[in-house]
Formats: C-alpha cells, sequence, structure tokens
C-alpha cells in the first residue's frame, strides 16, 4: 500500500459511491 | 464526475446497472497542450502523460461508482485498477474516436491523425487503438454498451493478487448479467451480441499491454515529465 499510496489514497478520499 | 444525483428508479425497460454507469461515466477532459512549447515528440508525450493522468483520478472516482465495487476490500479495489487502468484509459478513447475516421481523439482538442502519432514514435499503438475503434465501429458500439464493457473489463482484470476471488466474481456476474439484459431488451434481433461485445476484450487486453511497455520505456528514457499517480500505475504494471 506504501508503494500505491496514490491510489490508495484516492479510493479512500472519493465521493460516497452508489450501490445496489 | 456529474454533480446531479443518482437514478434512484429506471425506466422501465432499462437495466439499472447500466443506468448508473451511465450516470457516473465521467466528464470529458481537456488535454491542453502548452502553447509556449514548440511542437515536438517530447510536447506530445508530455501532452499525453499529462491528460492520462488527469484521467486517471476521475477513472478511480468512477470506479467506486460502479455497482458493487467499493463492496470489494479496498486491497481488491486497488488491485483490479492497477491491472486495468490502461484498458479503461484506452477503451474511452476508442469510443471517442468512433466517428472520426483514422484519427484517434485523446481529447476533443486532442486529435492525432497517423502522421502526427509517427511523429511521436507512437504509430504501433495507434494502429492498434485504430482495429479497436474499427471492430466498434463495425457494430455501431452504443454509449450503455461502452460504459459496461468498461466495467467489465475492470471486473475482468486477472490481477494476480486478488484476496476475495468470490466478490470480484460476484462483481463480474453482475455486469455481465447487465450487459446480457440491455442486449436481450435492446438487440433481440442479434442474440450473439453480447458475445461480440466480450470477444473485444483480448483485442484492449493486447493493446493495453502494448500500451504500457511503450510508456515504461519512455519512463526509463526519462525526457518526457510524468505525474506521480501515472507512475505509479506504470511501476505497479
Amino acid at each position: 500500500k506504501e508503494k500505491h499510496k496514490i491510489l490508495h489514497r484516492l479510493l479512500q478520499n472519493s465521493s460516497s459511491p452508489v450501490d445496489l | 464526475l456529474p454533480q446531479r444525483n443518482p437514478p434512484f428508479s429506471s425506466s422501465q425497460g432499462e437495466n439499472k446497472v447500466v443506468t448508473l454507469l451511465l450516470w457516473a461515466e465521467p466528464e470529458r477532459v481537456c488535454a491542453m497542450p502548452d502553447p509556449a512549447l514548440p511542437d515536438s515528440d517530447i510536447k506530445a508525450l508530455t501532452t499525453l502523460c499529462d491528460l492520462a493522468d488527469r484521467e486517471l483520478v476521475l477513472n478511480i472516482s468512477w470506479a467506486k461508482h460502479i455497482p458493487g465495487f467499493s463492496s470489494l476490500c479496498l486491497s481488491d479495489q486497488m488491485s483490479l485498477l492497477q491491472s486495468a487502468w490502461m484498458e479503461i484509459l484506452i477503451l474511452r478513447v476508442a469510443f471517442r474516436s468512433l466517428t472520426y475516421e483514422d484519427r484517434l481523439v485523446f481529447a476533443e482538442d486532442y486529435i492525432m491523425d497517423a502522421g502526427q502519432a509517427k511523429s511521436a514514435g507512437l504509430l504501433e499503438l495507434h494502429t492498434a487503438i485504430l482495429q479497436l475503434v474499427r471492430r466498434y465501429r463495425s457494430m455501431r458500439l452504443e454509449t450503455e454498451e461502452f460504459v459496461t464493457l468498461k466495467a467489465i473489463a475492470l471486473a475482468n482484470s486477472d490481477s494476480m493478487h486478488i484476496e476475495d476471488m468470490e466478490a470480484v466474481q460476484g462483481l463480474q456476474d453482475s455486469l455481465h448479467e447487465a450487459l446480457l439484459d440491455y442486449e436481450h431488451v435492446q438487440h433481440r434481433e442479434d442474440p450473439r451480441r453480447t458475445g461480440k461485445l466480450i470477444m473485444t476484450l483480448p483485442l484492449l487486453r493486447q493493446t493495453s499491454a502494448k500500451a504500457v511497455r511503450h510508456f515504461c520505456s519512455i519512463k526509463q528514457d526519462g525526457r518526457v515529465p510524468m505525474h506521480k499517480l501515472f507512475l505509479e500505475l506504470l511501476e505497479a504494471n
């Protein structure tokens, strides 16, 4: 996760998802 | 992502997953090549890498809106995106290019013909993406099919690092079912259309691998500035 920290951060921070 | 609210219900005959995917589709991004720089291969590649980096941010946010994606564990969400990010970028370019003959629409303000691609050292990639464009054009790929196929490409990215394969399989199944349902309602005349769409995915995978290899070698060359997210995902491959 440390190696892919931007992806990790963006996934955690992006707006709340729509789910079924 | 669009500022409007998500659709709470679909009209009759519309598939709910497809409706949500249409809603979640990111806005188009402009390439904005630096007017102060003289035209060169470095300028073209810098523009493309910058554009890709900004699109990646949107695509990560888009992924979170795929019904079922955010129910996966964070590590599996990362693994799928690390495997499929270039396929998603390329599928978006291919879809934008459907109405253009032999040119690739990287952005509305950045459309590349074979001559320009050759100057940027991208002729092989340009040719490969155009093959995909021709395939979709001959099928008259629709927006609903494009958004669903893109989500399927992500769910089906064959990462080696999936922790909960059952959950990922569930996501694949629900997206596959959405496509089958859409085709059943909209294209009853062609019962093989879903299969034809799915059968374009190997060419997308192959083209994506070509693109990743090419941009990895550009990275090693070190002459083109690349943003951190783009670099991070190149390294993940």
